[in-house]
């Protein structure tokens, strides 16, 4: 059965989906069996990943509002092994349409329920902000990864998230755990550094080394429609994802 | 009456926040009279100018819920004649608090309509998302400022951030204008330069010029609790926000 793995950050801008989109990378060309499924309005993960989303017929929101479809929702992408779920400018309404359903934070957890057994991590790329659809994806999974940038504004934010993520895990779903924060657009200044700092202190073992350096290769990938693996392995954005993943290859895959 | 202007995109991490506190600062200091209100529940503003929200006892939710309360919702700031109305933790539960409530969108209109006399200027900041709260802000404001990174993925998502404006013009405020784009982040790579060209071209005049550059001080100036004018004005950050908010105020006060 599929680990399922949200990734989230209220504070926006933070790397979610870039990182999403190069661990799913990572670990479909590791042999790994992936999902991604995008939680977000934005719907950044389909040009991450070289998905027209005009063409998409059946999107997240139909999901949650109907999680019988889920198998059909599913693209194939240029990655071999790895699967994507688009998320579209639909979900801006799904808020209201849940607000009266009965188990209006649970919707996610069904429509995954079928999918599970086909892959061996399902990761889920969140908006920045706590909507029902956020907390639809925590309820949903596993395990957390919080991507921060090692900047001041970011620092701020994470309280507030950690909250949240307390919250859900006391209501909705008590196996919910933390699985790594990653630390994102990193440079070698006073500040990065500071940051950085705080956060090891605050989180410990959970933080994965070394951070991700602030490179531009990651940021022209999306324009590229592929990930960095494909755009640039060889760059710092490169090689830094290659070795997170491996770190979050031997987390969630022992042995 | 003051000019209620939103500085709004649902992309994250474009520079919103960043751009509410230093062109509201470089106004304040020409002698502008001006209000910032804080609409996104990560509460970024209060850190910039030097304010510490714990022990804030009115915030921008109280507002919206009950706007007879706004002239008491008022801090002073750093910054002479420039006040802060607070965000916070508790603008995440708005959402479903309103959504009951008759004229949901524009408690924030009647909120500020009592403050407008006390201003020449109110600077609205917003969460990465479309909420009530966002819809609310663009509901009571006459102009609108898009801060845009010039990166591939924020270009995707202001085609997303056009519709929502045009149906808030149509359904709740048939004179908001897009007062102007702003460039942000901007380095002199090949991608960020490709991106511009791509702004200037959807968005003609409305795009100012010259790009707010990358800048590290800028993102420094918050862990100070100061704005750029008093952490590194001689900086391309201090620079870049003293040029742009000067062709605001020629924009805004003309004469
Ligand atoms: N390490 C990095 N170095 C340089 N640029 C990066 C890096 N990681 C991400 N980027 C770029 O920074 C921007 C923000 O990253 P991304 O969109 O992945 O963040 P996000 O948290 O998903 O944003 P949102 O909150 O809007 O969903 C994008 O333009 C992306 O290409
Ligand atoms: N021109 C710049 N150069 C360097 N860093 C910048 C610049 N503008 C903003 N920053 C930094 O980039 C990060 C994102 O900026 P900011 O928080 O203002 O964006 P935002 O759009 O308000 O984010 P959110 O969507 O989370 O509200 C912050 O850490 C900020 O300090
Ligand atoms: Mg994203
Ligand atoms: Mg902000």
């Amino acid at each position: 059965l599929a680990r399922i793995v949200t990734v989230t950050n209220q504070k926006g801008g933070v790397g979610k989906t870039t990182s999403v989109i190069n661990i799913a990378t990572h670990l479909a060309m590791r042999g790994a069996r992936v999902l991604v499924v995008d939680c977000d309005a934005q719907g950044n993960c389909a040009s991450g990943l070289g998905i027209d989303k005009s063409k998409t017929k059946i999107t997240t929101k139909d999901v949650i509002l109907t999680p019988s479809i889920s198998i059909q929702a599913r693209h194939a992408t240029a990655v071999e092994g790895l699967h994507l779920i688009v998320g579209d400018h639909n979900l801006v309404g799904v808020e209201e349409s849940l607000s009266a359903q009965l188990g209006r934070e649970r919707r996610l957890v069904e429509a995954l329920a079928t999918l599970r057994p086909h892959y061996d991590l399902i990761l889920i790329d969140t908006a920045p902000s706590m909507s029902i659809v956020s907390v639809n994806a925590l309820t949903a999974s596993d395990g957390i990864l919080i991507p921060v940038q090692t900047e001041y504004l970011a620092l701020e934010g994470v309280a507030l998230l950690m909250g949240t993520i307390q919250e859900v895990r006391r209501l909705l779903n008590n196996s919910l755990g933390v699985d790594a924060v990653i630390m994102t657009m990193h440079s070698p200044t006073l500040l990065n550094t500071q940051v950085a700092g705080h956060l090891r202190e605050t989180f410990g073992d959970l933080v994965l080394e070394p951070p991700i350096r602030r490179n531009i290769r990651l940021a022209e990938s999306p324009s590229q429609g592929v990930p960095i693996q494909f755009h640039a392995p060889q760059s710092h954005g490169g090689q830094d994802y290659s070795l997170l993943s491996s770190e979050l290859e031997a987390l969630w895959f022992p042995g």
